[in-house]
């Protein structure tokens, strides 16, 4: 996956942080300090879509076979999550519990063009 | 532009840097209530001591390592991930008692659950630690009945009691998991653990409430999955 940076238009991950502090969770989030919400952004030009590596498989193939011989054929792309990972939080509950749990695909590790 | 696409971050770039960061906090704050099964974020009444919580996370590592069982929450409060199930959500509580009714040689005590927990989730375990202060050396019989709500809510019932033979300060443990399983299955929160000793000198005390000792349930629970049909 690519990174976001300067004034790249093309498919990448943004990366964002969410600071529980600045949002006035730290009272009831122990752990962590804060939530990596990154996310994909960019442009998936047709001779993007589907390269090996960006959310690739058979089908994929199959369809830039397509797209190569017959433009119309062609299919729109998007710039989407192809890896994540949980989010792992230590928390109060309403009754002042703490609940320990992973939420599973909450963090954006990479992005590619579907 | 690809012509007719609409892609899920598109809007995103095209508003002004601070509505960004306003849209991005808001679907943070929304994913993380949704998948914690909160209506809104829990307004903490009285929050745990910070050593009563580490305490019982360095008991429950302990418990744990003798046990084999998977890594619970280590004793200095970092989070390692779950056993990965398969994108299943699992949780592990840990409800700090609250007393009630006492007399001079028994004592209840009470132990909530959320509601979003009770709902949707199956108790994988659940073990019930006690410190005792034991002053002479000699063993001690301490009565543990579990207590739950008759039909009509109006009294407590036993629904099971347990011997303990303390002869030593320190931690004792009791498996509760079907008890608190059959409470989550009747839709009730809460558990009620009553505790009594012998009336003679020298039986061995509870550890005092806010201190780091002070009695725990520590539950692991799975959520359970909406029924899906997969399609390939």
């Amino acid at each position: 996956g690519v990174d976001c940076s300067g004034d790249s238009r093309m498919c990448c991950r943004k990366e964002f942080f969410v600071d529980f502090k600045e949002i006035g969770w730290e009272d009831w989030i122990i752990q962590p300090e804060g939530y990596h919400m990154n996310y994909c952004t960019g442009l998936c030009p047709l001779h993007m879509a589907g390269i090996p590596g960006l959310a690739a498989s058979f089908h994929t193939a199959v369809l830039n076979l397509i797209k190569a011989n017959n433009a119309d054929a062609a299919v729109d792309s998007c710039c989407v999550p192809t890896q994540r990972r949980p989010l792992s939080l230590l928390y109060y509950d309403q009754d002042s519990n703490i609940v320990k749990t992973d939420i599973p695909d909450m963090i954006v590790d990479a992005c590619g063009c579907t | 532009a690809p012509k007719g696409v609409w892609c899920p971050a598109w809007g995103l770039e095209a508003l002004a840097p601070t509505t960004q960061r306003d849209i991005l906090i808001a679907l943070a704050k929304q994913s993380i209530l949704s998948k914690l099964r909160l209506p809104d974020r829990p307004n903490i009444t009285q929050a745990t001591s910070r050593a009563a919580l580490l305490t019982a996370l360095r008991r429950m590592r302990a418990q744990h390592m003798d046990t084999a069982g998977s890594p619970g929450m280590p004793h200095d409060g970092s989070i390692p991930h779950l056993r990965p199930g398969m994108g299943v959500q699992e949780y592990e509580i840990l409800s700090f008692a609250e007393s009630g009714f006492s007399t001079s040689h028994s004592v209840r005590l009470h132990f909530h659950f959320t509601r979003e927990l009770a709902g949707n989730t199956e108790i994988l375990q659940a073990t019930l630690y006690l410190f005792w202060v034991v002053p002479g050396p000699r063993t001690h019989p301490v009565t543990v009945r579990l207590l739950q709500p008759d039909p009509t809510g109006l009294n407590m019932t036993v629904a099971s009691e347990t011997q303990l033979e303390v002869q030593r300060t320190g931690w004792a443990t009791l498996d509760v998991g079907r008890a608190v399983q059959s409470l989550f299955g009747q839709g009730s929160q809460m558990l009620t653990v009553e505790l009594e000793v012998a009336e003679d000198w020298g039986s061995p005390l509870l550890a005092g409430h806010g201190d780091s000792h002070w009695p725990f349930v520590a539950a692991q629970a799975r959520a359970r999955m909406p029924h899906r049909v997969q399609r390939r």
